[in-house]
C-alpha cells in the first residue's frame, strides 16, 4: 500500500 | 524485490557471517574496529524502530532480526567474551564515536522527510551507516597487514553498497513516485567511501599477493 518507498530495505 | 536488492542483502548478510565465523572459530577479533561495530548496532537499533509497529514482510521481518542479534552479538564477543576480547586492538581503535554521532544527529534534525521521531531517527542511521566504516579504515590503515577474513568483510559490506546503488537504479526506473535523495546521497557517499580500500583488495587479488595497505 502506498507509495514505493526506501522504508522496505535494509 | 529486484535481483540487485537481494543480491546486496546477500552481500550484507554474508559479510556479517564472515564475521561471525571469524570471531567465533578463530576466537580473534583482531583488525575488527569495535568502535564501527558498536556504530552498526546503533545503526540497526535505530533504523528498525519500525520493526514492531509496520509489517512489510516475513522476509523484511526476519532480516532486520537477523542484523540486529548479529549486530548486538558481535560487540558483545569484542567487549565480554573471555578470549576474543583480548585479541582487540585497543589501542589502534582510537576514533571517537561521537564525532560520527553528534553531525549525523543533527544532520537529520535538518535534513529528513517528515520530522517525526521515528523519521528523523531513520534518517541519523541512514547518515551514520554512511560514515560509520570509518574507524574500521582507520584501523586498517594503521594496521596494514589485513588477514584474509578482514579483507572478505569489508570488500563484502562495499559490494552490498554498490548493489544498493543499482537497486535504487531499477526502482527509479520501474517504479513510479520512487525518489529518495536522503537515502540515494548517503548511500553515495558511503559506497564512494570503499574506493580506496577496493582499489588495493582489486590489485591484491589480481597479482595474487597478501592485502597490504600503504602507510
Amino acid at each position: 500500500t502506498g507509495q514505493p518507498s526506501a522504508h522496505d530495505e535494509l | 524485490m529486484n535481483i540487485f536488492r537481494l543480491a546486496g542483502d546477500m552481500t550484507h548478510l554474508m559479510s556479517v557471517i564472515v564475521l561471525l565465523l571469524k570471531i567465533h572459530t578463530i576466537k580473534s577479533c583482531a583488525g575488527i574496529s569495535l568502535k564501527t561495530q558498536e556504530l552498526y548496532a546503533l545503526v540497526f537499533a535505530t533504523r528498525y524502530l519500525d520493526i514492531f509497529t509496520d509489517f512489510i514482510s516475513l522476509y523484511n521481518t526476519i532480516m532486520k532480526l537477523i542484523f540486529l542479534a548479529s549486530s548486538f552479538s558481535i560487540v558483545w564477543y569484542m567487549r565480554q567474551h573471555k578470549i576474543v576480547r583480548r585479541s582487540y586492538d585497543k589501542d589502534q581503535d582510537t576514533f571517537r564515536h561521537l564525532f560520527l554521532i553528534l553531525p549525523c544527529l543533527l544532520l537529520a534534525l535538518f535534513i529528513n522527510e517528515k520530522f517525526t521521531f521515528k523519521e528523523v531517527m531513520w534518517t541519523f542511521s541512514l547518515f551514520l551507516e554512511a560514515v560509520a566504516i570509518l574507524p574500521q579504515l582507520v584501523l586498517l590503515q594503521r594496521t596494514r597487514n589485513i588477514d584474509n577474513l578482514t579483507g572478505q568483510y569489508v570488500f563484502l559490506l562495499g559490494a552490498y553498497r554498490a548493489l544498493y546503488i543499482l537497486n535504487w537504479i531499477y526502482r527509479y526506473f520501474t517504479e513510479p513516485h520512487y525518489v529518495h535523495w536522503i537515502t540515494w546521497i548517503s548511500g553515495l557517499v558511503q559506497t564512494l567511501l570503499y574506493a580506496d580500500f577496493f582499489y588495493y583488495y582489486f590489485n591484491s587479488w589480481k597479482n595474487n599477493v597478501k592485502l597490504q595497505l600503504p602507510a
